[in-house]
């Protein structure tokens, strides 16, 4: 029997806009 | 009189035939499938509002950093998760004939103490939320770590969710046993 290896994808991170509003 | 007429939904022209009397019709605009939907996009500042059927146009054209991935089962490698500060990692699986929105978000408390939260959303109402199941998982090192749940719908704030802990939620010392070069892979199983 075969086991399907899962496809991947890289997921870059994104600044947390919110938390640059407070900041501002 | 007007207890007696049966008055139409708001958004009847977007589609809803439900007509109810004037008391229950605030109550049912609410909540009603054909309404507006705000940006699933979680921690941006996007004002953008649209039906149904324009969020994945919207998500693709607006927010062209989000990747969509084809499959059930599917690995979300999180990059660079010890950057400090607040994150988000999102993408899109799509699977089963729907959509379905992938968040990662990092938050620092008070105390520089670092949480993850990760949930999945499905890009459509509840009724058909109610029909799949996901199952994200941390592998690695000999360990396992599971969370099993319905997908958010649509018009659950993932936020809501995230702060009632409805969610896959570990802090950074658990991120460290799973993660390999500062990522963190995640096997995300979508079910019917």
């Amino acid at each position: 029997r075969t086991h399907r290896v899962p496809k991947e994808v890289r997921v870059e991170p994104q600044k947390f806009a919110e938390e640059l509003i407070h900041r501002l | 009189v007007a207890n007696f007429v049966l008055f139409p939904c708001r958004y009847a022209c977007m589609g809803c035939e439900i007509t109810l009397p004037h008391t229950e019709k605030a109550d049912h605009e609410e909540v009603c499938e054909f309404r507006l939907y705000s940006c699933p996009c979680p921690g941006t500042v996007c004002k953008w509002q649209g039906t149904m059927d324009a969020i994945m146009p919207h998500l693709t054209k607006m927010h062209e950093y989000i990747t969509t991935i084809e499959g059930e089962d599917i690995i979300f490698l999180a990059t660079s998760i010890n950057l400090v500060g607040a994150y988000d990692w999102v993408m899109i699986q799509s699977c089963l004939g729907v959509r379905f929105m992938l968040v990662l978000q990092k938050q620092e408390d008070h105390n520089g103490g670092q949480q993850f939260f990760a949930v999945v959303q499905l890009l459509g109402t509840s009724k058909e939320a109610e029909n799949f199941a996901y199952r994200l998982e941390l592998k690695g090192n000999r360990r396992r770590l599971t969370w099993e749940a319905t997908p958010l719908p649509i018009h659950e704030d993932i936020a809501k969710a995230i702060k009632n802990r409805d969610c896959l939620t570990f802090d950074a010392n658990t991120a460290l046993l799973f993660a390999e070069n500062d990522d963190l892979s995640i096997n995300v199983v979508i079910t019917k």
